[in-house]
């Protein structure tokens, strides 16, 4: 139903700023005490993985990068089944942490893992 | 802020890098406990760590280490009176059997004090490459000036054998007191010097991503 979709679609552009429900990144700091890993990681300190939270909106956003699937499933919801969820807001983009690790036999190992926190949030 | 209990055994298949190495690093038990590591190879692995990552562990851009992975090897001597008169000579031993075959070795240094100050002198030390039946003994020099007091010296083509493999590296740290002869301070032990391999780990995880490409406004 494009009129309804043309319907909305004003309203939606008045919006000022995001829904402080909207799916957007969020931050949250544990210590490695806390994830059991403590007694091989000795730095850093603190890590903030960082997790993605809200709803996605009902037409989805250029800067969400969702793909073109996401766009139709969330018409799906609005306008065919709702029993089809809306898009889930999940991590698009991550960058790398740096750890400090001791090893059984007494050596330290300075190693980069990709993907441990997220940058970025998109709905699909 | 409630520990979490720990968990159970890792299944056998991991797909993911850091869960691996948890696996390899404590198998079959979360309640193992490092040996606390301290001295001068802790500092010097929290230097290089302070300026490759920030305080959240994020990698800084342009970064100087130029790999994904850096292993401290520590050595093992041969017991033995080493200090003679005002000379020091330590034989030492790093063994490199047992590196995982995911990390590829870029470069290998030997980090060492060279200039240690005593109560009464210094103490000043250098590396020789332990003589084998292929190669004569050699002194190994410094590739850089030493930076906070530490010298470091390119091992690297000692290490790579034909086959691309490493065994094992045999050094000889050698120290000599000077200063005022006759000096009554008691001989020091000075801090071994450590092996650092500089590795690429192939499965640390994937590549970053392409460059997104260009997307239309929808």
């Amino acid at each position: 139903d494009t009129g309804t979709l043309a319907h909305d679609l004003p309203g939606y552009l008045r919006e000022q700023g995001r829904e402080k429900s909207d799916c957007s990144l969020r931050p949250f700091p544990v210590s490695f005490a806390q994830l059991g890993w403590d007694h091989w990681i000795i730095a850093p300190h603190r890590y903030n993985p960082r997790y993605c939270k809200g709803a996605c909106p009902r037409l989805l956003r250029y800067d969400y990068h969702a793909p073109n699937h996401a766009v139709v499933q969330s018409l799906v919801h609005q306008l065919v089944d709702a029993n089809v969820p809306r898009p889930s807001c999940v991590p698009y983009r991550y960058s790398p942490i740096s750890v400090l690790m001791i090893e059984r036999d007494g050596g330290i190992l300075y190693k980069e893992y990709e993907n441990m926190i997220a940058e970025s949030c998109t709905c699909r | 802020n409630q520990s979490l209990p720990s968990p159970g055994p890792l299944p056998a298949a991991l797909p993911l890098p850091l869960l691996q190495a948890l696996q390899v690093r404590a198998p079959g038990s979360w309640g193992w406990q490092a040996r606390p590591a301290s001295g001068q190879p802790l500092r010097y692995m929290l230097n290089l760590y302070r300026r490759a990552a920030d305080s959240e562990g994020r990698p800084r851009r342009g970064r100087s280490l130029g790999t994904n992975t850096v292993r401290l090897v520590r050595a093992s001597s041969h017991g033995g009176q080493p200090w003679a008169g005002r000379w020091y000579v330590q034989p030492l031993t790093y063994h490199l059997e047992g590196q995982p075959e995911v990390e590829h070795l870029l470069r290998a240094t030997v980090v060492y004090l060279p200039n240690m100050p005593l109560a009464r002198g210094r103490l000043l030390c250098a590396l020789e490459l332990a003589a084998t039946g292929e190669a004569p003994r050699a002194l190994l020099s410094p590739a850089t000036r030493p930076h906070h007091g530490w010298a470091e010296a390119d091992v690297t083509p000692y290490l790579v054998l034909g086959n691309g493999s490493v065994g094992s590296l045999a050094l000889r740290h050698v120290c000599v007191r000077a200063g005022r002869v006759g000096g009554r301070d008691a001989p020091v032990a000075p801090s071994h010097p450590f092996l650092l391999l500089y590795l690429n780990d192939t499965q640390a995880g994937l590549a970053p991503p392409a460059a997104e490409p260009h997307r239309h406004r929808r």
